[in-house]
């Protein structure tokens, strides 16, 4: 799903 | 969100913070690599380059902007600033980071997530931070001077590091589908290298208070 592919961490 | 990465956020924002204080306050920046810091604006830069694009949360975008600016203040100060740029050790600061900045691009463009512009970016990043201290440490192994390198910055560097990996953990074990394996490979070789800094850090410490003792 689209949220597994944005990098969450900085 | 755990509070592991959420204590590693914190730590690694005050060692820039620290490190961008330090600075400003000494008007100095004898002993400090240019170069290390130049690669770490880098990284913020090219990691962030969805800042614009894809909304994680508020704490997420906020910290982006806070990490470039401080940052790249760090590269102002050093470049710019008349007091502080006449305190640079050019002549000792010579680490080829160009080859570097080659290397992890060309590793990026073999091994990331998805081919897509901001992903082979984001790789690229990635394993630059893993790399980006070694200008620092080659300075340090020639210069010794921990003057501006104060012991505050590296503890703050090293828990930031050591609360990321047990963030790791804790997301391995708590979250189905977390691998990623990229940060963590390169945050591990990050890690190992750091604490190599860490040791000539201390080496140095050692030998400046044994002179001044003397």
């Amino acid at each position: 799903d689209e949220t597994e592919n944005v990098h969450d961490e900085l | 969100m755990n509070i592991f990465r959420f204590a590693g956020d914190m730590t690694h924002l005050i060692s820039i913070l620290i490190l961008l204080l330090k600075i400003y306050a000494t008007k100095s920046c004898a002993g400090i690599s240019l170069k290390t810091q130049e690669l770490y604006a880098l990284v913020f830069l090219t990691r962030y380059l969805d800042l614009f694009t894809d909304y994680v949360s508020l704490y997420n975008s906020v910290m982006k902007i806070v990490f470039i600016a401080s940052s790249l203040a760090i590269v102002w100060c050093m470049r710019r600033h008349p007091l502080v740029r006449r305190s640079y050790d050019k002549d000792l600061d010579t680490f080829r980071h160009q080859y570097v900045v080659l290397a992890c691009f060309v590793l990026a463009l073999v091994l990331h997530e998805r081919f897509t512009f901001q992903e082979v970016f984001w790789a690229f990043s990635i394993y630059l931070e893993a790399v980006a201290i070694l200008p620092q440490l080659v300075l340090l192994q020639r210069s010794g001077n921990v003057d501006n390198l104060t012991g505050q910055y590296v503890l703050f560097l090293g828990a930031y590091r050591g609360l990321y990996i047990i963030n790791w953990i804790y997301r391995y074990f708590t979250e189905d589908h977390f691998a990623r394996w990229i940060a963590c490979v390169s945050g591990l070789i990050q890690t190992a290298l750091y604490a190599d800094f860490f040791y000539y850090y201390y080496l140095s410490r050692i030998k400046q208070d044994t002179i001044m003792r003397l």
